[in-house]
């Protein structure tokens, strides 16, 4: 048996709406520490790794470690069927092989229950070793300005170069109309006041060039958090993590360009 | 000339 009780339904909305524009099918696997996923893209440029925490849940519960295939596009589907501040229950019977995943939401005035399954799916699916890595450049700065300079460079090319130093994160992109860029400066406190602020940790500038509609996707995860860091290393993926308040993160790898 | 990299060049598989 496998129970868990998120207080609010809208965490789980934004998240399955974050990722389902890059990946159509996913194994999620349940553990007593709880909820993780990791996946790729259909071109495997992309990575994804998502992390909820049993203790980030109103309750948990689980008996025995189960991985369950669902396609997201399904999912998300669902749970449109939830509303924002519905409590959800997530639960699944193990006993003869779970071949669904049930969902019930409950209004905040408990008038009203609904229930909801999802017909599973075996997913055979590549998994990878994601390394614990000190990056050279960590850019920490606000997700829907992230956002913003995504769509903005999208208006002019399919790349963007990100460029750190001390000094602060230059986003450009070039196209054959025309070229763009937007220069964030370091600040060197991130305090209340300062929601758009952006602060870099680095110990040497960095440089990655990175296909935008990847990024695009990424920033669907703007809605779940204030804040987004950009990980940085010559020559090894890039990471984007978006923290989930209280309870984990979802992070994206984007596989940088290599000579041929 | 550069090409796009995939993850599978980066981190072992699992």
């Amino acid at each position: 048996m496998i129970e868990a009780v998120l207080a609010q339904a809208s965490i789980f909305k934004k998240i399955v709406e974050a990722l389902k524009e890059l990946i159509s099918e996913t194994n999620i696997d349940f553990s007593e520490a709880g909820i993780s996923l990791q996946a790729m893209d259909s071109s495997h440029i992309a990575l994804c790794n998502l992390l909820l925490r049993d203790d980030g849940f109103k309750s948990y519960r689980c008996d025995r470690a189960l991985t369950l295939g669902v396609n997201l596009n399904s999912l998300s589907k669902l749970l449109k069927c939830a509303g924002n501040d519905d409590e959800m229950r997530i639960f699944a019977n193990d006993d003869s092989g779970a071949d669904q995943l049930n969902f019930s939401f409950e209004s905040a005035n408990s008038e009203r229950v609904s229930e909801f399954s999802l017909k599973l799916m075996d997913i055979d699916a590549d998994s990878v070793d994601i390394p614990d890595m000190d990056y050279q450049a960590i850019i920490d700065m606000s997700s829907s300005e992230f956002s913003r300079i995504i769509r903005d460079l999208s208006s002019v090319g399919e790349a963007v170069s990100i460029d750190a130093t001390k000094q602060g994160v230059k986003f450009s992109s070039a196209g054959d109309a025309g070229k763009g860029s937007i220069l964030l400066k370091h600040q060197k406190s991130v305090d209340g006041d300062s929601a758009l602020a952006t602060s870099i940790e680095i110990n040497e500038p960095v440089s990655h060039s990175l296909a935008l509609k990847f990024l695009s996707s990424f920033a669907k995860a703007a809605p779940l958090t204030d804040r987004v860091s950009i990980h940085m290393t010559e020559d090894v993926p890039v990471m984007f993590e978006f923290k989930i308040s209280e309870i984990g993160h979802i992070r994206f790898y984007l596989a940088p360009q290599i000579d041929d | 000339a550069q090409a796009q990299g995939k993850i599978g060049e980066f981190f072992p598989l699992g």
